[in-house]
């Protein structure tokens, strides 16, 4: 998906 | 997840230990900016609305709720208990946020990570995280004397962003090796800003002086 990892963070 | 991250993470969560520990302990938040103050309960909940539509950890889960609930209850002390109240700076805090507000807005709808509700939010948070700094920044360099806690506060607030730089760094050649203009570039100018107030908090604290900014 277009989000992938990058959502993990805070 | 990383050293650098986790690392960035507990200062964060310090940082706001710091000004809770403040406001509790001294019933004061003089040096404080509401205005920033405001900007971080903006940011954390434009950017956590994922909580009702993804889940990654309990640790996100609970680190999303704390930064939520401990900013709102920050923002509420400052403006509404019946003593911290009097002590806000509310004439040096003159900075006019609504323009980072807007402007960030603006920007988030012109280069947004995804063209949805969600993710032009998200992005808002990140550029608005970026400069929500600026009102304190101001009010410190307006203070004839900068507490303690303040100025450690302050620190440990930018020290927070210039780890996750390294998380960013770290996380590229390891795991995700995709660059992420939004937040690197945002987060970035974040850190820059910080560049002064560092300086002189390092020069005060090596030299056992009292931190004061130049005007």
């Amino acid at each position: 998906p277009k989000t992938g990892s990058v959502k993990d963070e805070l | 997840m990383n050293v650098f991250r986790l690392a960035g993470d507990m200062t964060h969560l310090l940082s706001i230990v710091v000004l809770l520990l403040k406001i509790r302990t001294t019933k004061s938040c003089a040096g404080i900016s509401l205005k920033t103050q405001e900007l971080y309960v903006l940011v954390f909940l434009t950017r956590y609305l994922d909580l009702f539509t993804r889940y990654f950890s309990v640790y996100n889960v609970l680190m999303k709720l704390i930064f939520i609930g401990t900013s709102v209850a920050i923002f509420w002390y400052m403006r509404y208990h019946k003593v911290v109240k009097q002590t806000y700076s509310k004439d040096l805090d003159s900075f006019r946020h609504y323009h980072l507000i807007l402007g960030c807005f603006l920007m988030a709808l012109l280069i947004p990570f995804d063209f949805s509700v969600t993710e032009v939010l998200w992005t808002f948070s990140i550029y608005l995280e970026a400069v929500a700094i600026l009102p304190q920044l101001v009010l410190l360099q307006k203070s004839r004397n900068i507490d303690n806690l303040t100025g450690n506060y302050v620190f440990l607030l930018g020290a927070y962003r210039a780890l996750y730089l390294l998380n960013w760094i770290y996380r590229f050649f390891t795991e995700i090796h995709k660059i992420r203009w939004i937040p690197w570039i945002s987060g970035l100018v974040q850190t820059a800003l910080y560049a002064d107030f560092f300086y002189y908090y390092i020069q005060s604290w090596r030299k056992h002086e009292e931190l004061k900014l130049p005007a």
